[in-house]
């Protein structure tokens, strides 16, 4: 099971995740005494990278009008600079004294907590991305909420004139979207969803096509409506499987286990 | 330890610069 639900944040924090606990473990076993190196350039360093995260970071917050974003943002960034005036504080100490323990331990901690605020960072962002996604899902279900009252051939081409841009949209979103997922079963699930949209769609026109066509000549339509109905409601069944797919982290299913 | 630490604030250096990169990308 992978730890981190997209490839992007699994290649950014991994090596960084893997680093830390293996310098934990080092230093739980290391031998009291041994001097510690000094830290002070590479700690400025990483100062000064975390000032710059802080900067883009407030100027992303200020930009975006994802108020859940806006909301949920600060607070990682705040982690980060915290994390960032421990490693300097450590490294302040171990000038002093490189034999201090009080220091290293602030630099562990230090460490731990740039990789949690830059995962929660990440996390935040990504979360956005999702929702964004999510949202052009939602103008799709709109639209396949209305396909029951197009009863006109100008209705039905306004209706795919609508319609199509959307899910093009939603298709290449989702399509990217499954291959940035680390989880197979997810990856599966939005692969077979979307096959499925894509299959439904010109199948759905086509049998709002025939109702249309029918009810122009006065024939019965009870039969052709229901079949447009029906293909209607299992492409909003597909749609909303993959919301509730493109919400889900692994990290769900480990608390679910 | 030595060359341990200076590792690690090396790649929580990188690792912050493509954080940041992640956010300018996406964000443009």
């Amino acid at each position: 099971m992978p730890v981190f639900h997209t490839k992007t944040i699994e290649s950014i924090l991994e090596p960084v995740a893997q680093q830390v606990s293996r310098l934990v473990i080092l230093h739980e076993e290391a031998e009291d005494g041994n001097a510690m190196p000094n830290l002070e350039r590479p700690v400025l360093a990483v100062s000064n990278a975390v000032a710059n995260l802080v900067k883009v970071g407030r100027e992303t917050i200020n930009n975006s009008d994802d108020q859940i974003l806006r909301q949920e943002m600060p607070a990682s960034l705040q982690r980060v600079e915290k994390a960032s005036k421990l490693l300097e504080e450590a490294s302040a100490m171990l000038n002093a004294d490189p034999y201090s323990q009080p220091a290293r331990k602030k630099l562990i901690e230090g460490a731990r907590g740039i990789l949690q605020g830059t995962s929660n960072l990440l996390l935040c962002f990504d979360e956005s991305e999702v929702r964004k996604i999510i949202k052009e899902c939602k103008k799709v279900l709109d639209y396949l909420a209305v396909a029951e009252v197009i009863e006109t051939m100008e209705d039905l081409v306004q209706f795919v004139k609508d319609l199509s841009p959307c899910l093009t949209k939603v298709s290449r979103d989702v399509d990217a979207r499954e291959k940035e997922l680390t989880h197979m079963v997810h990856r599966e699930i939005l692969v077979r969803c979307l096959d499925s949209v894509k299959t439904l769609a010109p199948i759905l026109i086509c049998g709002m096509k025939i109702y249309v066509q029918l009810l122009a000549q006065g024939k019965k339509v009870d039969e052709a409506g229901e079949n447009r109905n029906y293909l209607a409601a299992r492409m909003t069944d597909e749609i909303n499987e993959i919301i509730r797919v493109l919400q889900l982290t692994t990290y769900d299913e480990d608390e679910w286990d | 330890l030595r060359v341990g630490w200076e590792q690690l604030l090396t790649s929580i250096h990188r690792n912050i610069n493509e954080v940041e990169n992640q956010i300018l990308t996406r964000d443009s």
